[in-house]
């Protein structure tokens, strides 16, 4: 059988005349990491499970990407992340939402379809279900970028809650 | 927000999606990246999705499992199916964004009525493309 991956690191406005070429590059670079540690997967027999969790975890670890380390900032000041995850064979699924101190969110979906009895945890429940299962506590401080704390602040003058301020080439792109 | 969608030699399908929501966010919000028929979908023999944008029109339309049951029950192609909703329904509700999806052979299909989406895709062959732009 053949095997394949693509992936997405968010639709919205991008603005071609704020993208420079380091910035592009970047992007450009981190999202051939991103399929290509899929792939590897893929390659060596793993399972298509595997290997969007792969892929994912990778964007979660970019700061350029809303997941994970580039979450944007919630009213509050703090990440909330969601994730789901979902395997052909067998509709299996699992799904959290609103946690705000798991690394790597797509993970612990995957850790809800395989390892409990359930699909869908949110919060206080995701995460005491997260550390039960060995995942480690991550201080907020590290998903804090600049970016996405200038972007909250110009949100909270104008009182609004879409992304409309434009210092970065995607900052309208959505989440 | 971000997602991935696979077909591996075993014939399986998966999809998944992992996101921040949305800048300035009250009140315990969550969109469509965490619930499963709106944001994620994988069903093998017909399609596996992983969707991005305003994630309450995504919810409103069920766009993840509405395109496999479109594959499903209307035979439509996955490239049908993604065009109809993505640049149709969810376009004339006033919902922007986008998705990737996955046929059961491997085709990768982007879909979406923004001016970009950051995306990569390998296809069956090896050959890898990057895209952000839309056109």
């Amino acid at each position: 059988m053949p095997f394949s991956i693509a992936i997405h690191g968010g639709a919205g406005t991008i603005l071609r005349e704020q993208m420079t070429p380091e910035l592009q590059r970047e992007i450009e670079a981190a999202l051939e990491k991103s399929v290509r540690a899929g792939q590897d997967i893929l390659s060596s027999g793993g399972s298509a499970v595997d290997a969007v969790t792969a892929a994912v975890k990778v964007l979660e670890d970019s700061p350029h990407f809303n997941a994970g380390r580039g979450s944007v900032l919630t009213h509050r000041e703090m990440v909330e992340m969601d994730a789901s995850i979902m395997s052909g064979k067998g509709k299996n699924a699992g799904a959290i939402a609103g946690v705000k101190h798991i690394r790597n969110p797509i993970e612990l979906a995957k850790a809800v379809m395989e390892d409990s009895e359930h699909v869908f945890l949110i919060g206080e429940g995701a995460e005491s279900f997260a550390f039960e299962h060995d995942f480690l506590y991550t201080e907020q401080d590290y998903f804090y970028t600049d970016r996405r704390y200038d972007q909250l602040q110009s949100m909270k003058e104008k009182g609004l809650f879409a992304l409309s301020e434009f210092r970065y080439p995607d900052d309208n792109k959505y989440g | 927000t971000v997602g991935a969608v696979a077909l591996d030699q075993y014939g399986d399908l998966a999809a998944a999606t992992s996101t921040g929501g949305i800048t300035n966010k009250q009140y315990g919000r969550v969109g469509d990246s965490a619930v499963i028929g709106a944001g994620t979908w994988a069903e093998n023999q017909v399609v596996a999705v992983s969707t991005t944008g305003m994630g309450e029109y995504f919810l409103q339309e069920n766009v993840a499992a509405d395109l496999a049951a479109r594959v499903r029950y209307l035979n439509e192609t996955v490239g049908q199916a993604a065009d109809h909703i993505i640049q149709g329904e969810l376009k004339d509700r006033g919902g922007e964004g986008g998705l990737i999806a996955m046929d059961k052979s491997g085709n990768a299909y982007f879909a979406m009525n923004s001016s970009g989406m950051y995306r990569a895709s390998i296809d069956p062959r090896g050959k890898c493309k990057i895209r952000i732009y839309a056109d």
